[in-house]
């Protein structure tokens, strides 16, 4: 099906969402930020 | 989706055109196909019998226009040139904006030197004219023109018809893809078993250090 | 039969008015029950406020120990714990909507009004308690109702609490423990002052059959916005601020340790005790910060693998 196949090739044509180094970048140090507030709770908790 | 829809009704039309002459009268129906302003797929109309029947007739260079309109380029056409009828204005337009579709496809940041060269236009100014009425408000592409980066960034690129050999590099994709969401989904469900586990595990730990705590208390009382 | 409750029977709502059963027990309303549509115009509108408290007026019925809120309309009003009666500035635009209201066919009265916390938890301020206790003097039945739209963000459900006053000077009998919330600390005097003069009543939400398929054809169409949107990143400030709060009541709580050795000798296990529960308090409120910041990461991690990780 023609038309099934060209809604399929646009929506693969997105992928992958994103691919930047600034991306990664922020990524990252969100990820990081997430994990030093986890690190802050256990020392909290401890 | 949406422009699957909007020319859906066309699609069937031009199909059934096709379908009901011969010969050089289709050379009309291909002409007005690749001049609608909202039709921007061919392979149903490609595969009209009637249609493949221009293949070595005089009119085969209209099956070639199909063609190219189909699967190629602006870039192509003009180096195709004697091969090819010659374009009426909407067959330029539709050609360039296919050619759009067909960048869109290799890189979602276009330069607009690339564009520009790709389109044959001269200026800035044009370019984006022509990105934002023939492309944008049409709703073939979804973007954001940088006026700073002197680029295109396409977020959403409607589908053109496939070229041999495309379908098993999509098939590979969407193997790749299903296989990396049931990794994922494994990997929530086992995440989701060890913090349960661990819950379980603080809680007896919990239990078990308040058992002491008694038992301390009452050895010293 | 789950459109029964939609329903407006005067006669039965007049003579209710007319017994007021609320007079001789200042417990009388335990229940809530919040339409879909009323909870999604406040929470909309909360959530329109950004950091500003706005407030609303609610339209229902009652039903034994039940309140029941159909519907709610936004009042111009912006706010409300900055003056003494926000609610004045309103007055004409209340009466002309009740009005207007009653002509259009909607019988329900006002039973209650809401307004936000925008970041400091459901509770009743001294200025919210004083506006209720006025409010259940001459309009009862009448409700509290506090959303909190950036808890609802950052939590990713709606942080809604309903109240009522007790009568003044009424000694209340022993509240069950209610669920612990983080107050901040520039709030937590107002908080703890008051706590003691309302109730929270239970709340639940229905909605009609043609809610579910209006919210379901919402869904269709906003689940991509919905699934894009990180609490991470629209409610940044949010985050840095309770971090901060929390750094402060760290501070306050090692202070008082430290002054704990050199105080006077007066129950020292009570007030270890206090301080222990301090700092049991500070604990709860870190790893709620850190399982939302976390909660937060992990849809940001799985949106990543899904839809970054794939290559053509």
């Amino acid at each position: 099906e023609n038309s099934l196949l060209r809604q399929v090739s646009s929506l693969l044509r997105r992928l992958p969402a994103i691919e930047s180094e600034k991306f990664q970048d922020d990524f990252l140090m969100e990820y990081n930020d997430t994990l030093l507030v986890s690190y802050l709770a256990m020392f909290t908790n401890c | 989706m949406d422009i699957e829809q909007r020319q859906a009704e066309h699609i069937e039309y031009f199909v059934k055109q096709a379908s009901a002459v011969r010969g050089s009268a289709l050379t009309t129906v291909i002409v007005d196909a690749t001049s609608h302003p909202s039709l921007f797929a061919f392979s149903e109309i490609l595969a009209v019998p009637n249609i493949l029947e221009l293949e070595g007739t005089e009119n085969s260079m209209y099956l070639y226009l199909l063609r190219l309109f189909a699967q190629g380029t602006w870039t192509q056409y003009k180096n195709f040139t004697g091969n090819l009828p010659q374009l009426v204005p909407d067959q330029v337009l539709k050609l360039k904006q296919l050619t759009v579709l067909t960048l869109a496809e290799t890189t979602k940041v276009l330069p607009y030197d690339l564009l520009m060269q790709e389109l044959d236009v001269s200026n800035v100014r044009e370019l984006e004219d022509f990105l934002i009425n023939e492309c944008m408000y049409v709703g073939i592409v979804r973007g954001k023109l940088d006026q700073l980066r002197r680029c295109f960034e396409v977020q959403f690129a409607a589908g053109r018809d496939l070229r041999p050999g495309q379908l098993a590099s999509m098939i590979e994709t969407l193997s790749d893809w299903l296989m990396t969401s049931d990794n994922l989904l494994v990997s929530i469900q086992e995440k989701i078993k060890w913090a349960d586990t661990m819950s379980q595990l603080d809680k007896k730990h919990h239990k078990d250090i308040e058992e002491k705590v008694d038992e301390v208390k009452k050895t010293l009382s | 039969s789950s459109d029964a409750i939609f329903y407006y029977d005067e006669t039965a709502q007049t003579k209710f008015q007319q017994e007021k059963p609320w007079t001789n027990d200042p417990h009388y309303f335990k229940r809530v029950k919040i339409s879909a549509l009323a909870l999604l115009k406040m929470v909309v509108h909360a959530r329109s406020g950004g950091t500003i408290e706005v407030m609303g007026l609610m339209q229902g019925k009652t039903d034994g120990d039940a309140i029941i809120v159909m519907d709610a309309f936004a009042l111009p009003v912006e706010g409300t714990e900055t003056r003494v009666n926000a609610q004045a500035d309103a007055y004409e635009y209340m009466v002309d909507y009740s009005q207007t209201n009653k002509q259009a066919g909607r019988l329900e009265n006002v039973v209650g009004w809401y307004h936000s916390h925008p970041g400091y938890g459901c509770w009743l301020s001294g200025i919210d308690v004083s506006t209720q206790m006025l409010n259940q003097q001459f309009q009862e039945p009448f409700l509290a109702v506090v959303i909190d739209p950036t808890r609802t963000v950052s939590a990713g459900k709606v942080e809604i609490g309903a109240f009522r006053t007790y009568p003044e000077g009424y000694k209340p009998p022993d509240e069950p423990v209610s669920e612990y919330q983080t107050i901040p600390l520039n709030k937590i005097e107002d908080f703890g002052v008051h706590c003691k003069q309302y109730y929270s009543l239970d709340i639940t939400y229905f909605k009609s059959s043609l809610d579910s398929h209006l919210l379901d054809l919402l869904w269709n169409k906003y689940w991509v916005n919905t699934l894009s949107s990180s609490p991470l990143l629209g409610n940044g400030d949010y985050v840095a601020g309770q971090i901060s709060d929390l750094a402060e009541k760290l501070e306050q709580a090692e202070n008082q340790l430290s002054h704990s050795r050199f105080g006077p000798l007066i129950a020292p296990a009570q007030r270890k005790k206090e301080e222990e529960s301090q700092l049991a308090k500070i604990t709860c409120d870190s790893a709620k910060i850190t399982v939302e910041q976390v909660h937060g990461l992990m849809s940001q991690v799985i949106k990543d693998i899904l839809f970054n990780t794939v290559r053509q």
